[in-house]
Order: structure tokens, then sequence, then C-alpha cells
């Protein structure tokens, strides 16, 4: 699975998820990663993208869940991943990244290592797979 | 106002611990190269869903990562894809599911998304949609990688569906996960075992 998410320079945000899903998965099996809401959201607060055990993000509602708390919990971005990734996956493998509005950029995860990328209009940029 | 742009990708969650170092270097390559990418389009002031779309463009066609080329495989060897895109201000999305001649599924979600009145289409519709659209179309072929036949005879001999993140326990050579018994939406992958 392969994830892209961005805040322009007008504070628009957008996201977007594709993969070929599970080694020897069942024809005709769908992931999170094309459900709006489980793989990928996007609104005026964030853009989210997920990847992992598709059931279990699904069941979770992972990516939607990131814009909720902060909505509704007035959560920041990273404290939001955080949380969804720390009580939403039930015993659920997965991981996300995500921006705010207000050019912030976070990821989360409980597998062992996810491949990322991230950078701000500041200048930090980081590239890593580990913790 | 806000701290300016900002952009974030991925490749996958759940790496194998004994994952060779030389694979880790080809991964950071890409992520740094699409990272390059898309900061360029963000400082032509492209927009969010521009950037998204050609970003996720470009790791589809590596086949480093689990999409487009390089997808994982069905139990029946083959590659069924499937992508989603969304753009904040209106929340307007897309998604396409079962695509297996598609050479980059995500912009044929974003197709569904802009020219279509629907938000998702899959299997046979959304070939045909992607016929109607003059997208481009490559055989099934082309997505499969002999490093993926080989994982889809292990996870066939582990009788297990393998996450990204989780590995048979039979040798692959890069392996080290234990794989205890996996569960899938609370049911064990056992299930899965007449396939």
């Amino acid at each position: 699975t392969v994830g892209c998410v961005v805040v322009d320079n007008e504070g628009r945000c957008a996201a977007a998820t594709s993969t070929g899903g599970l080694m020897n998965k069942m024809t005709g099996r769908i992931g999170d990663s094309p459900l709006i809401g489980a793989g990928t959201y996007a609104c005026d607060i964030c853009a989210v993208s997920c990847t992992g055990e598709g059931e279990a993000i699904i069941r979770g509602t992972l990516a939607r869940d990131v814009a909720a708390v902060m909505e509704y919990k007035g959560l920041g971005l990273q404290d939001a991943v955080d949380f969804v990734v720390k009580e939403r996956l039930d015993e659920g493998m997965a991981g996300m990244i995500a921006v705010s509005k207000i050019g912030e950029v976070a990821y989360g995860f409980n597998t062992t290592g996810m491949f990322r990328g991230c950078a701000t209009e500041d200048g930090y940029m980081e590239v890593g797979i580990w913790e | 106002m806000g701290r300016g742009w900002a952009i974030a990708v991925h490749g996958g969650a759940g790496v194998d611990p004994n994952l060779s170092q030389e694979r880790q270097e080809l991964a950071k390559q890409l992520l740094t190269r699409c990272l390059n990418l898309g900061i360029s389009a963000l400082r032509s002031s492209l927009s969010a869903i521009d950037v998204v779309e050609l970003v996720v463009r470009e790791l589809e066609t590596d086949p480093i990562f689990n999409s487009g080329r390089g997808s994982a495989l069905t139990a029946k060897g083959t590659v069924e894809m499937e992508a989603s895109i969304m753009d904040g201000p209106k929340r307007r999305c897309g998604a396409v599911s079962g695509v297996s001649t598609v050479k980059n599924p995500v912009s044929l979600a974003r197709l569904v998304m802009e020219k279509s009145p629907h938000s998702y289409l899959a299997f046979s519709g959304a070939e045909d949609f992607a016929k109607q659209q003059g997208v481009e179309m490559v055989d099934n072929g082309y997505f499969i990688t002999e490093d993926n036949v080989g994982m889809l005879k292990l996870a066939k001999e582990a009788n297990a569906i393998v996450f990204d993140y989780r590995m048979p326990t039979v040798g692959l050579e890069t392996c080290s996960a234990e794989v205890g018994p996996i569960l899938m939406n609370g049911l064990s992958i056992s299930i899965y075992a007449p396939e």
C-alpha cells in the first residue's frame, strides 16, 4: 500500500491511497484503501492515508476518526493520530500519515516499522522506516 | 494563517525486521524522490489534489512498494488493485477496486470523482469506465514481479495471507517475524486454508 497526504499553500488538504491488497488474498476482496473514511480521508481540517491490516482499519474507520477527534475533542494532529492508533485498532496492526490545514505533518504506526517520508515548507524533511 | 505547505508519503506499514540494508536504501531513495517531486509541485503552486495524484502515480509505477506495478497477488496469482482520492475543501472523493489492467489506479479514482456521477466504481464497471475515459491500460502481467510470485508461493505454503507487516513462517530469505495464529476480522486466517 502507498499513500500521500498534502496541504498546499492555500491550506487545502488532500489524500490519496493505492494498493494491491494482501498477498494470497481471495479474489474479489476489498480492503481499506478505496474506502473513504477508512483508508483515505480529507476535509477542511486534515488529510489522512492509512496502511496495514485492512479489516482492522475498516472496522475502526481510522482515517475519519483522526478528523473526528480533532473536530470534536479538539486534539492537535499528532495527538489525534496517536489516539486513533492506540484506541481504535483493537488487536489490528496499521499505520498512517496525516497533514493538517495549518501545515503540520504527523504519522503513527503500531506495526514493525512503516516506510514513510515527510516535509514542511519551513525546511523540515524526514525519510524513515523504523521507530 | 498556517505554516505553509506540508506533505507526507508512505509505502506501507509493517516491515520485515531483517529487511536487507540494500532494500531499505532503495525504499528510502524512492520515498525521497517522491517527496522531492511533491515539494517542487507545491513550490510551483500546484493544488493539493494534483500533488497527491502526481506522487501516488510515481509510487504505483515503481515496483518497490505494494501498489500498481509490484502489487500483491491474489490466491489465483493475479493482480486486483484499488485506490481512492479525496479533496478536502468540498470533501469530493473517488475510488476504484478490482482493477487489473489500469496502469495508474489513483488517476482512475480521480476520474471517478471528476467525470462520473458516482464516488466508487469496481471490477468490470471500473474497467469499462477506464476504457471510456481513455486512461492508459496494460496487460495484467505488467503488474506481476518475480519477487511477488515467490512471496505468493511462500504464503500458500504457510497457508497465510501476507500483510505488509507479517511474513509467512516458511523461510523467506529475509523473513524473521514468527507469525502467530493470524486473525483477520476476528477470524483465524486458516479459514482460507482451502485456498
